[in-house]
């Protein structure tokens, strides 16, 4: 494939070096000449040049591009500019990086594929990333049919296992709660040891001790987080 | 659990609206005031304080906190005092964004559990999400065989298939070529037909029209990819 990426800052040049990685043909634009050097080993090519200046895009191959992604950041005004000068020379295919909601609109109305917002992305990678971790251990009965046993989250505590909302919210039906207890020995050494509470009673209070046991599909449990 | 995001630009207010939707507390932290104005209605709890002062560290809740997420972006020296004087505080975990490799290796002799840069994680996601669309078809023969049909790559354009790296590479063997061909019909309306060349020679030249259809694992092909 043919790329065009248009700022090379640490999003833009990740993209550019990423896709050259893969095999593809990028060319990597800035008007900083500094960032255009900066990567010129790790682009297929680089160009300094402004884009929102519509002597600009005779510069660059559109019409042999499949994909240009506009990848400014900061400067909303050239974004914008340089946007509306890359559909006005019918490039196949734009996508474009938006820094707010008003940056987003404005590209929305000039008509471009997709509008990303690379911060809002990663955080919510690392949001489910971090909420994975609350599952302690799983296990795959079949592929819809998962068993998981994740630490109570915190909404439940203090709270009655009747009033779980798991089962018609996600699909998961709760096998019952793992608890880990101390076993005093011979010599007062201490031992964890755990058990499995098939019967759950409605008005059992979760405290954090607690390890749910659920059954139920994997895709749902994600739905859940995510 | 219980978090505390410091920074609420696009990132951190991301980052601590999801985790207040998981169900987690948070206290999401800006020394700007309009910032923590207008998130107080997505994030638990909200609070102005300019956290690369050491006197900002009693007014939050370190102690009971799982997780401290600094989130700042541009002013590299308050990231780095705020970890500083977090990791003097005794927080049990921090994770920090770093905008480039200095303010990394910076962070990085602080001593902290996790280091990430927003920016690259996103172009490295979207990238794949790229590559991804190359995959024209798949089919699922088991858990560890899927069938793919995919452009040929760019990089083999032009070269024999002989040179062809991924079985060795990526252990998915080329089943054959597919193509798709015009053929003339009565009334001379052209329609496309596809033909399957089981039998590949070595002398056989890629160009833009040849499909591969490859056999393999799944994961194999995504490491392919990255
Ligand atoms: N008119 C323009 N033409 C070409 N490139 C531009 C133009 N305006 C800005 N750029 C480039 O776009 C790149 C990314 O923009 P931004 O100002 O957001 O930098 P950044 O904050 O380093 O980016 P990132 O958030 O990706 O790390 C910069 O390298 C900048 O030089
Ligand atoms: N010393 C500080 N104490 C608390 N918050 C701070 C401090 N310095 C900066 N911030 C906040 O950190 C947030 C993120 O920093 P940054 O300057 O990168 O903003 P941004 O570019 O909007 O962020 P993003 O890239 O996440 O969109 C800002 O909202 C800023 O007010």
């Amino acid at each position: 494939m043919k790329y065009i990426v248009i700022g090379l800052g640490n999003f833009g040049s990740t993209l550019a070096s990423r896709l050259t990685t893969f095999g593809h043909e990028v060319f990597g634009v800035d008007n900083s000449l500094e960032k255009a050097e900066q990567f010129k080993d790790r682009i297929t090519h680089t160009i300094c040049l402004d884009t929102s200046k519509p002597n600009a895009m005779k510069n660059l191959p559109i019409r042999d591009t499949d994909i240009v992604v506009v990848a400014i950041g900061e400067d909303v005004g050239a974004s914008i500019l340089t946007t509306a000068l890359l559909k006005q020379n019918n490039a196949r295919q734009i996508i474009g990086r938006a820094i707010n909601p008003l940056h987003r609109t404005v590209l929305e109305s000039i008509g471009i594929e997709t509008i990303f917002n690379p911060e809002e992305l990663a955080a919510e990678m690392i949001a489910k990333q971090l909420e994975m971790q609350g599952v302690l251990e799983s296990f795959d009965l079949a592929d819809d049919s998962t068993i998981l046993e994740i630490k109570v989250p915190e909404r439940y505590l203090g709270r009655n296992a009747g009033d779980l909302d798991f089962e018609e919210t996600y699909g998961l039906r709760l096998l019952g709660i793992k608890r880990f207890v101390e076993e005093k020995r011979i010599f007062g050494l201490a031992k964890k040891r755990s058990t499995f509470e098939r019967n759950v009673n409605e008005e059992h209070i979760f405290d954090t001790n607690d390890i749910l046991v659920m059954m139920g599909d994997m895709k749902n449990f994600q739905k859940m987080i995510g």
